[in-house]
């Protein structure tokens, strides 16, 4: 099979992006100038989502994050509109 | 609970609904069934009324539908994002969407449409999530029986807030989340797992792990699904790595995550007389499963799988210094942990006595 190439470590912050854009109004960053400023954003905004389901607010994916990440759930943001 | 930003609310009561297609998975009947008593769990705590009807124009527009479907909010498979809905408003506002490639059930099995149904209703009435673990309104997926459902009191607050009591003489009322580090929190039922230890509370269970610091707190139909809220007793047989839950006269092998086939069972298998209609608590050690009933224990030979002669006898006379009716139990480095209200005691099984007494929930880091 075409295994994927991605490593877990970029697996794993690909869950976070799209989990954080998804529900938790995280831009959509595109350019490579952005990025700087993007890491910053990313840290406060996975801050906000371990608050909201009570998890140590590491600003990490750590293990706990990464494992209410992948729950099933549902499609409305956690927050904003 | 939380309003949508804005807090959007139909400026009426009285709403209809229109199913406006089907999921293969469940027939029609089973389809209108579990969407009308989705609704009926806001109706009864609010003045809403939910009628339904077969012309287009109805407020609240369900359908299931499958990766992009034309609003900006594509779907993404099997699992993940399971269902999302509109807040009160014209048009699209009210409307549901559901996954169409899940499976829906109307099981214990992933993923059951009723607590989705009821959760998505939330939104179309203007809540936005929860983050109370055991409330209707926070985000993830979680099974509930709606047979035995009752709305919790974070999302009666909600939607009374938006719409008022409901005419009932009697305001409903609903369950709340236990908190670990109330003072005053009480275990139903203990047990260790695979290294790990259990404490069952209502339809929760807080998960500690012995080397991380971390603490799950989950339902326990995250687990279980099948598994009934409010177990009473439990305890590990660690020969067949095995955990048995009990509540009533009914208990349940589970291996894991898995359930095992053919239960639950009755406890009369054990050896029980009928005048034992439910067990306080259990714990297994070296062989032998305690079992205690009120002020009496029972124990039972794991090897020949009977119960002891003999019993039941006092627990204080063979436990001295355990001399109230005991939540739960389970056991560590052969001392018997008796919980009884928000107190817990070490018991020494070897020394045969209590060489430690404290506040239950320092169990959970409290």
């Amino acid at each position: 099979f075409p295994v994927s190439s991605a490593s877990p470590e970029e697996k794993n912050r690909n869950i976070v992006q799209n989990y954080l854009e998804k529900f938790y109004q995280l831009p959509r960053y595109t350019y490579k100038s952005e990025r700087k400023s993007k890491t910053n954003v990313i840290v406060e905004t996975l801050k906000r989502m371990q608050r909201f389901f009570g998890l140590n607010e590491t600003g990490k994916p750590n293990e706990e994050t990464l494992e209410m990440m992948r729950k099933p759930r549902c499609g409305v943001p956690d927050s904003g509109g | 609970f939380m309003r949508t930003p804005g807090n959007p609310k139909w400026e009426k009561t009285q709403l209809t609904y229109r199913i406006v297609n089907y999921t293969p998975n469940l027939t029609r009947t089973d389809i209108e069934a579990l969407i009308e008593e989705a609704f009926k769990v806001w109706s009864d705590v609010s003045p809403l009324t939910f009628n339904r009807t077969l012309d287009k124009e109805a407020d609240i527009q369900i359908s299931f539908a499958r990766k992009d479907h034309g609003d900006n909010s594509p779907f993404d498979g099997p699992d993940g994002i399971l269902a999302h809905a509109f807040q009160p408003g014209p048009g699209i506002g009210g409307d549901v969407h559901f996954d169409a490639e899940e499976t829906w059930t109307k099981t214990p099995e992933n993923y059951n449409l009723f607590p989705v149904a009821a959760h998505e209703f939330g939104h179309s009435l203007g809540l936005a999530h929860s983050s109370d673990p055991g409330a209707l309104m926070y985000p993830n997926y979680a099974f509930s029986d709606p047979s035995t459902y009752t709305l919790h009191q974070d999302d009666i607050n909600g939607i009374q807030a938006i719409y008022g009591p409901s005419s009932n003489p009697v305001q409903p009322t609903g369950p709340t989340t236990p908190t670990a580090c109330d003072p005053r929190l009480t275990f139903d039922a203990i047990t260790t797992l695979r290294g790990e230890t259990l404490f069952f509370k209502d339809k929760y269970v807080w998960r500690k792990h012995p080397r991380l610091r971390m603490i799950e707190f989950n339902l326990i139909s995250l687990y279980w699904p099948s598994l009934p809220n409010g177990i009473q007793a439990a305890y590990e047989d660690f020969d067949r790595d095995l955990i048995f839950v009990f509540k009533g006269t009914q208990y349940w092998a589970l291996s894991g995550y898995d359930t095992q086939q053919g239960y639950p069972k009755h406890i009369s298998n054990y050896g029980f007389p009928s005048s034992v209609q439910a067990i306080d608590a259990a714990v297994s050690y070296r062989g032998k499963t305690y079992f205690f009933v009120n002020y009496q224990f029972w124990r039972y030979d794991d090897q020949s799988q009977s119960m002891e002669p003999g019993y039941p006898q006092s627990i204080e006379e063979f436990f001295p210094g355990i001399n109230s009716r005991v939540d739960a139990v389970f056991q560590e480095n052969s001392f018997f942990l008796f919980f009884s209200g928000p107190r817990y005691h070490a018991f020494d099984f070897h020394a045969r006595r209590i060489t430690r007494v404290g506040k239950s929930n320092r169990w959970l880091n409290c």
